[in-house]
């Protein structure tokens, strides 16, 4: 059975969902995102934001939680006509 | 949803998008003219990179409405108080919610201030306009569009896009000028550089002057705001001495009747016996009931006694209702209750030897009277005319909003005139604004 996160991760896995970078976690099974995804997830993110790839919640990953920033998402959902919507670049 | 709003898709069908700040943060540090002209100069920066034009509409309905909200206010993206997230706009296709731009008002929003202090409206706000016409978050760095807040990006009246965000915007929209597209044999026009063009801008509005480089022809306390004229354009201060908009309207778009022609004004100022405003230009005057002219105007100014050649500056005491022409080394007093020229009339000027003279413009406050000449002005005690210590000082700093090292700093720290001293008890009805035409 893949090992669900760990709770106190929550904070993170929220952000990352917020920001498109997780999918929401599914909300019949509760399933909580394991944590295969979110370690994909944070890459995502990293990569997004041009710091190092690590895949964990280090320092330079964690300072960017914290920045204010624009409520949108950086990943957008796919469009409903199933085309992805434009990635820049 | 809203009548005439055409979004499409990523972009804008319109070329001419209105706008209109809906609501205000409710403890701001910064006032309703500086976010109005803040929004204003965010949304210029999209348009100086595209053939959009943005102009502000006072109704119900805009194509960008901009709200300052705070925690959920039920529309799927609820704020979180100071911090997190500060600010969201909706994308063009958005059905509902297309050209929805909104701030978090709990967060502390400010304008030049140190990149470690509050946030800067300007820098968010040309952000949530990219998102308004269709941008997505970009990885870039430089990006404007990048998600995180990264301090202010320096004077709005300065700042450009960045090349990433310029393509990025011209890809929606094309490039601002279409002479300027300039397509190479093998690159095929961009589905949205096919789009109408804009609707090409009036020729004859000349370039509108800089408030923070240029002199002033003329100035006026006009029911309490004052008004500086410049060219065939003027800027308009309120009551609370606050610059109303950063750019300056057109005279003849407001003064109704005043000729379109007309190069310059030399004098304003508004008849305390019965609320006229008075304009003089070279050999000529004009009066206005509020801002439409009276019939039979213009006329010569040797109707008051003057010379042909018309004069360099005027003000109006509301006290006595005398009214002092000036023209060179000459100064005329004209008594408004009986309209007659004072038979002294005229005598050496009381200013010359005090500050140079011609003058470009006079201006009197409730006891006091302000002199302007070039970038500069002095403050001159009522009857004897003479210049109070401290003085000159800078027009553009002191009247018009403008800071930074390019002004020369106040020589003395006495405070700029607030509008409580400038305030005349004689305040006509106010002058209601029945449609303001912007050169752009």
């Amino acid at each position: 059975r893949p090992v669900p996160t760990p709770a106190d991760e929550s904070g993170e896995v929220a952000w990352l969902t917020q920001y498109g970078y997780l999918p929401p976690a599914n909300p019949v099974t509760g399933q909580l995102q394991t944590w295969e995804a979110v370690t994909s997830a944070i890459r995502g993110m990293q990569r997004f934001a041009g710091v190092p790839e690590t895949g964990i919640p280090d320092d330079a990953t964690l300072a960017l939680i914290r920045t204010p920033r624009c409520s949108l998402p950086d990943v957008l959902p796919a469009r409903k006509n199933g085309r992805q919507w434009r990635k820049r670049r | 949803k809203s009548r005439g709003r055409r979004s499409a898709g990523l972009a804008w069908t319109k070329r001419n998008i209105s706008w209109k700040v809906k609501t205000y943060p409710r403890e701001a540090r910064l006032g309703r003219e500086t976010i109005r002209a803040l929004t204003h100069y965010a949304l210029k920066v999209w348009s100086e990179a595209t053939p959009l034009t943005f102009h502000e509409v006072g109704g119900s309905s805009a194509d960008v409405s901009v709200e300052f909200l705070r925690l959920d206010h039920q529309d799927g993206y609820p704020f979180d108080g100071p911090g997190g997230m500060v600010a969201h706009a909706f994308f063009p296709g958005d059905p509902q919610r297309a050209g929805h731009v909104h701030f978090d008002s709990d967060e502390d929003w400010t304008f030049r201030s140190p990149d470690d202090y509050g946030t800067d409206l300007f820098a968010v706000a040309v952000h949530e306009f990219g998102h308004s016409l269709g941008l997505a978050h970009s990885p870039s760095k430089r990006s404007i569009m990048r998600p995180y807040y990264q301090g202010p990006v320096g004077d709005p009246l300065q700042y450009q896009l960045q090349a990433d965000d310029r393509t990025d915007i011209q890809r929606l929209y094309g490039m601002a000028r279409p002479g300027s597209r300039v397509l190479h044999s093998t690159e095929k026009p961009e589905a949205s550089s096919l789009l109408p063009d804009p609707p090409s801008l009036p020729r004859d509005f000349p370039e509108f002057p800089d408030r923070c480089s240029s002199s002033i022809d003329a100035v006026a306390q006009i029911r309490g705001e004052t008004f500086f004229f410049k060219g065939q354009y003027f800027w308009r201060l309120t009551h609370g001495q606050h610059l109303t908009s950063l750019r300056p309207a057109l005279s003849a778009a407001f003064w109704r009747g005043l000729p379109r022609s007309l190069g310059k004004v030399d004098a304003v100022y508004e008849r305390h016996t019965d609320h006229r405003i008075l304009f003089f230009s070279g050999p000529l005057y004009w009066v206005f009931k509020d801002n439409g002219v009276e019939e039979g105007y213009p006329r010569p100014v040797t109707d008051f006694g003057l010379p042909q050649g018309g004069v360099d500056a005027a003000f109006s005491w509301p006290h006595d209702r005398k009214t002092f022409f000036f023209k060179g080394g000459l100064q005329w007093c004209y008594e408004e209750a009986v309209g007659r020229m004072d038979e002294g009339s005229p005598t050496h000027t009381a200013l010359g030897g005090q500050l140079p003279t011609p003058v470009d413009a006079m201006l009197s406050g409730s006891d006091e009277v302000y002199a302007f000449k070039g970038r500069q002005y002095w403050k001159l005690e009522r009857h004897s005319l003479k210049p109070e210590k401290g003085y000159p000082r800078s027009i553009a700093r002191d009247w018009l909003d403008c800071t930074g090292e390019l002004y020369p700093p106040p020589s003395a720290p006495t405070s700029p005139p607030t509008g409580a001293k400038l305030q005349p008890d004689w305040r006509g009805p106010p002058l209601e604004v029945e449609r303001c035409v912007c050169p752009s």
